[in-house]
């Protein structure tokens, strides 16, 4: 399993160490805050109070052996920038670090962070896009300009149906890729499948032929 | 097309405008920054500088008769549980919310919100994921417990391979989805299918699966 290191527990810091935890990882937390790390300590490998600007701390955690650090502390943009720059020139394998705004996000590049997250601006793009398609997009991927896989609620015209009967790829170029009865998954289901109440359907198809799709139902 | 408000500029709200908007919806956006509305008037419907505690202001512009409206401010707890509320005692058809915590949230579904947002927490676990699989994950849509969808760079030891020869349901019960070359993608691809270097793969398979797939090569 993979070792990780995980600085700064606001709610994006703590949700990537808790997943990590839940996945089976050793996940080593750091913060200057007592109280966050006194909360999540049942929940981690190990939990640490110290500042991540302090270099000698960093070493002392042998933190360049890590397969991956998470810089999850971005309020104050000087001390995100530093400490990139610290995890950097420690020789750390792989940082994914979260920035404040493109321009922050620009200098993590240039100083060679491995991957930015932008939490706001992302899930800002998937709920616009899950909300023009349906209430009952669940999730959403978009693969390239012209194919987007969603996850939706079987709609009530569907149900009792095969998928030959139904026949989107013809109707509306739109592919099953999946269906999900409960947490039971049926991957690229025939055209003997039978739409139940409640099924989940995995979808793939232009943004706006899945748009077609559910102002036709 | 879908006529949406956006309440609240922040990273997450701006960039749900913008999203909505480039798909050719019809936005009004609401903040009570007069800079904030002025950047964003060129690229949405509609940017008004106001409160949006304000019950006259949102009755003028005839809040009720949109298709949704997402509320984005999220800083203050108390003025965004109370926009929700005034909205809800509006009428509004639909509502999706940011929310700041738990509990937070948990507060909003009382009232009636829609959809409850957490951003942070949100991205906290797809990137913890994505991190584990691979560096070579792009996206990733977790389906149920035992089936993730990933979209991959096809890895050097699969270039020149078709998928028969991979045999990766077989071998690992991992089944590629669609295959992508730069924008152009093959849907439900053949035994036959030729991996090229560059190409990048839709696959399903359980979590453990797909991490032994990646492990292997
Ligand atoms: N130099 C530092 N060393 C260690 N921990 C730090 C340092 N600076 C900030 N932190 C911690 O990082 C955590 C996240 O802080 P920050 O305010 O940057 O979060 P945020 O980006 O607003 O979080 P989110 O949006 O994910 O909730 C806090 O718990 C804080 O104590
Ligand atoms: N009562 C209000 N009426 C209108 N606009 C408001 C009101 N309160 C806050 N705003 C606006 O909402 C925007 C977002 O504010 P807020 O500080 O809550 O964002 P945030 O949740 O931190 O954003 P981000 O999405 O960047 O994380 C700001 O541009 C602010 O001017």
């Amino acid at each position: 399993m993979g070792q990780y290191v995980v600085i700064g527990l606001g709610r994006f810091g703590e949700s990537v160490a808790r997943t990590l935890s839940s996945l089976g990882h050793e996940v080593l937390v750091i913060d200057k805050s007592e109280e966050k790390v006194q909360e999540i300590a049942d929940f981690v490998t190990t939990a640490i109070k110290a500042d991540a600007q302090n270099e000698e701390f960093l070493r002392s955690v042998d933190i360049a052996s890590y397969d991956a650090v998470v810089v999850a502390m971005a309020q104050s943009v000087e001390a995100n920038i530093l400490v990139n720059m610290l995890l950097k020139d420690l020789g750390v394998k792989y940082i994914v670090a979260k920035a404040q705004s493109k321009l922050h996000g620009e200098v993590l590049e240039k100083i060679g962070v491995n991957k930015i997250i932008y939490p706001e601006w992302d899930m800002g793009e998937r709920v616009a896009r899950a909300l023009t398609m349906s209430h009952n997009i669940l999730d959403y991927v978009e693969i390239s300009p012209e194919h987007t896989i969603v996850e939706i609620a079987a709609p009530e015209e569907f149900v009792g149906k095969t998928l030959r009967q139904l026949d989107l790829r013809a109707r509306c170029n739109i592919s099953i890729l999946a269906a999900k009865k409960g947490d039971n998954v049926v991957v690229a289901p025939g055209g003997e499948y039978i739409i139940d109440r409640g099924d989940i359907l995995v979808a793939i198809g232009s943004y706006r032929d899945l748009r077609k799709l559910e102002n036709k139902i």
